[in-house]
Parts: structure tokens; sequence; C-alpha cells
């Protein structure tokens, strides 16, 4: 089903973006 | 009007309900008095939104001229928090027009508003928090939220 393989990637693609940021150093100081 | 930035206002008041703060957060109206975010804020970083700071925002009602100032108190207080705690300039970014939203409940200046406060949550220190809880957010609000993130990262200068 292209609808649900749209879906998954689209799930994929924002786990990818916010896993990204929870890994990137905080721009706080310290 | 511009339907992209309608949605990212309408997605943005969303996510910012998920702080549970005490004043009504459901409407653009209900935003337009500052309380709401404010309460935001100083869940997101309460050193720099600190108590005192919170009490400066006032309980306006339907006041024009207050709303303004309140709104104007947030917006230069997250300037603030961008170049002093971020060490970021945002000179790129178009600061919201805090007189519309006050005035005429403008969802477009209001979603640029919401975006910096969005901005202050996936940077400030208990980031991690803030990531999570957005990511039980439903698909079409993390999507726009992504989108919101990505275009203030593009902004951005150290």
């Amino acid at each position: 089903d292209p609808n649900m393989k749209g879906a998954a990637a689209n799930e994929g693609v924002l786990a990818n973006f916010f896993n990204s940021l929870l890994s990137k150093k905080t721009g706080a100081p310290g | 009007m511009d339907l992209n930035k309608t949605v990212l206002c309408e997605s943005l008041i969303i996510w910012l309900q998920t702080f549970n703060a005490a004043a009504p957060c459901k409407t653009v109206e209900d935003l337009t008095t500052g309380a709401a975010m404010a309460q935001a804020l100083h869940q997101i970083d309460p050193s720099w939104f600190s108590d005192s700071w919170l009490t400066r925002i006032k309980d306006v009602g339907d006041n024009l001229r207050l709303k303004v100032n309140n709104l104007k108190k947030i917006l230069q207080m997250i300037v603030d928090y961008y170049n002093e705690v971020l060490n970021q300039q945002m000179s790129g970014f178009p600061l919201p027009d805090v007189v519309r939203v006050a005035e005429l409940s403008d969802p477009v200046e209001l979603g640029r508003l919401l975006q910096l406060i969005l901005g202050c949550a996936v940077k400030c220190e208990r980031k991690q928090e803030y990531i999570q809880i957005i990511m039980t957010l439903e698909e079409s609000v993390q999507h726009v939220v992504m989108t919101a993130i990505q275009e203030l990262m593009s902004k951005e200068s150290m």
C-alpha cells in the first residue's frame, strides 16, 4: 500500500530529525 | 492570508498546549494577552524567564495597550535569551509585529512569536524533555514543528 509506505517514510523523517536534534549539543553555555 | 503561516500558528498553538499553562491557550485570541506564552517560557527556563519577570506580565483583559506591553516584554526577553543565553543572533529572522498580534489577532505574526518560543524550548538546557514531548504530537503537527525549527536554524548565526 503506497499510502502506508508514505506514512512510514514520513515517520522516519520526523524521527531522524528530532533524534538528531536531541543529540545536538545545547546552545546554552556550560 | 498565507495558508502556510496559518497552519504554522495553529500547529504551534497545539504544541504550546503541552505546557498546560494556567492561562487560556486554545485560540489565537487567548494568546494575545501574552499570559500563556509567558507561563510556557517560565517553564522552559525559569532562571531567565523568572518568577519576578512573570509577575510583570499583567492580567490585561481586553486592554489593547496592556496587551501590546505584555507582548513587547515577552519578545524583548526572548531576543535577549537568544543573544545572551543561547549565544545566537537572530538577525536573519523577521521579528513578529506584536501590535498586529494584539490589535488584529494576526496568526502570521503570532506564528512567528510562537516559532521563537519553540526555538527557546528546543535549544534550552532541558531541551530533551521538550523534544520528546514534540515527538508525541500528531504527525502533521510534528511536521510543521520540524519545518519551523529548520527555518529558525537556517536564520541563526553564532
